[in-house]
């Protein structure tokens, strides 16, 4: 069972991540009108801009990120950003959607002019996150810890961020032993996109610039 | 626009400021 102080934790975190969300008006637009390839670069781009300030909403009520120094905090929301946008994105698909909308937004994201040797591995990554049909409180959780991770580039304390790292990772392995009892590997399961959304972060930036180009 | 801020600076000025308000 959770802690007193361990569901404390949860709580604060999923309320967080509940709360600091893409607006509802810029997450229509995506559904509603049709777009020139140009347009919809713009529109991609807005979204992209408007994930990065929930992120950090969402990390300032991290229990003790405002603690950290305060390059660190940049540094770990720099090195992060991509990582818990593709996290947030993927839920997109994993949620249970009005028929057609999933296929929309795909479809848009394919046409926006990204090249495909990009495009696989990212539709690969949404798919195995929805594979894995993780509850509200494991995809909270799951992005604080990315938030949290101590060798990003530039972090001077990094032994600071692994004392708040390492309670977010206890408290999700207790969550998966307990709400995934039938399935021993869950948790690591988890750990394993994690990896697979560092090698899409290292993609990105190239993936950024043939994007431009096109 | 945001979006021709870089994504330092978007953390900077979200951070420094509250949304919320």
């Amino acid at each position: 069972e959770l802690t007193q102080e361990q569901q404390t934790l949860l709580n604060f975190i999923v309320d967080a991540y509940n709360k600091h969300r893409i607006p509802q008006d810029m997450a229509k637009k995506l559904l509603q009108e049709q777009f020139n390839t140009e347009e919809n670069f713009i529109l991609l781009t807005e979204m992209a801009t408007s994930h990065v300030q929930v992120l950090v909403e969402f990390t300032k009520n991290i229990p003790g990120f405002l603690t950290l120094d305060h390059e660190d905090q940049i540094a770990l929301l720099k090195g992060s950003a991509v990582e818990a946008m593709f996290l947030r994105s993927a839920q997109v698909f994993t949620r249970k959607m009005p028929q057609g909308h999933t296929e929309l937004l795909e479809e848009r994201i394919r046409r926006s002019g990204i090249s495909e040797e990009f495009m696989t591995p990212m539709f690969n990554f949404y798919k195995s996150i929805c594979n894995l049909q993780m509850m509200q409180e494991e995809q909270a959780l799951l992005t604080a810890i990315t938030i949290l991770t101590p060798d990003r580039p530039y972090v001077k304390d990094q032994r600071a961020v692994e004392r708040l790292q390492e309670p977010v990772l206890d408290v999700l392995r207790k969550l998966c032993a307990l709400q995934h009892p039938q399935e021993p590997q869950y948790f690591a399961r988890l750990l394993g996109r994690l990896t697979e959304l560092r090698t899409l972060n290292h993609h990105h930036a190239e993936m950024l610039t043939s994007w431009r180009m096109s | 626009p945001a979006s021709n801020l870089g994504l330092e600076d978007i953390i900077r000025k979200a951070l420094m400021g509250n949304l919320e308000d």
